[in-house]
């Protein structure tokens, strides 16, 4: 099945902020983003993996301008909660490979993957839609990896990559 | 700004599996995906978040037909990359609430995990984008989960959010 990839994509205007070690029982995603809501702070990835010990990692990124008052509504909800900690980075470059048919990324995963790995670029979180592949990296590669994306998936023309 | 829900969505039919405890090193996302496009599996989510001690998980979920495949593929990588293991899911329920204006979707996200901790429906990943929030659930509550955020989205008629 085909795959269409329309773009690269590249915010270097992004924070992140990282809440350690998160009690994963029910309600504690709620604690965490009602008062970052109720802020209107504007999140745009929010990404929790699957734990194994009762305690997970859940992170965010949100526009750099936003992460001072971020930060500050973080910092108290995780002593209430009892939260292990909280780790930012001002900066992150989110890249997104953007298409149709994503459904059947995992070429296309691959292949972002393996551009990345060539120019050693290190991936540090990963989410997917079915438009989306996106990767964060550490914000000095955020160029390099977006035209080294754009090269390999968009300049043959057509932009089509068979899955 | 307005949100605009369009629907809640229920996939009983996925099957999760992560890698646990992979090298947060270049290339490593390139060696696991590579085999299971190869393979012509077909994946649905990808979720690694930020690590800080050099290592980190990494989850998809895979159409349940799929499973067996996967973890063919993936148990032989995890030897090969030695990655501390292994674990998977047969069945889980991904619940998503569809919308529009997303980028914005902090409340939305906030409402969707608030409704989930009042049925004591535990989050055990979450993963966003402009047009959806997804979180995956034991699959025992996919049928409420969709149900009860059904009913707190989209039973006043509009369909809309106020984020
Ligand atoms: C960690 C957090 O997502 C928790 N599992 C909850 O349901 O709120
Ligand atoms: C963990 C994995 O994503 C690794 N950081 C890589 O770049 O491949």
């Amino acid at each position: 099945e085909d795959v269409l990839v329309s773009g690269v994509t590249l915010d270097q205007n992004q924070s992140k902020v990282t809440i350690v070690g998160v009690e994963d029982a029910p309600g504690l995603a709620a604690r965490i983003f009602g008062p970052i809501a109720d802020a209107g702070i504007v999140v745009d990835m929010i990404i929790q993996n699957a734990s194994e010990y009762g305690h997970t990692d859940m992170t965010f990124t949100v526009g750099r301008d936003d992460l001072r008052r971020a930060l500050e509504v973080i910092e108290r909800i995780a002593k209430e909660i009892s939260a292990s900690g909280v780790r930012h980075e001002d900066q992150v470059a989110k890249v997104s490979i953007v298409g149709l048919g994503m459904r059947t990324h995992a070429g296309v995963a691959a292949r972002m993957f393996s551009v990345l790995a060539a120019e050693r670029i290190n991936i540090q979180m990963i989410s997917t839609s079915e438009i989306k592949v996106s990767v964060v990296v550490d914000s000095k590669y955020g160029e390099l990896a977006m035209r080294t994306l754009h090269d390999a998936f968009l300049e043959n023309g057509a932009g089509a990559v068979r899955a």
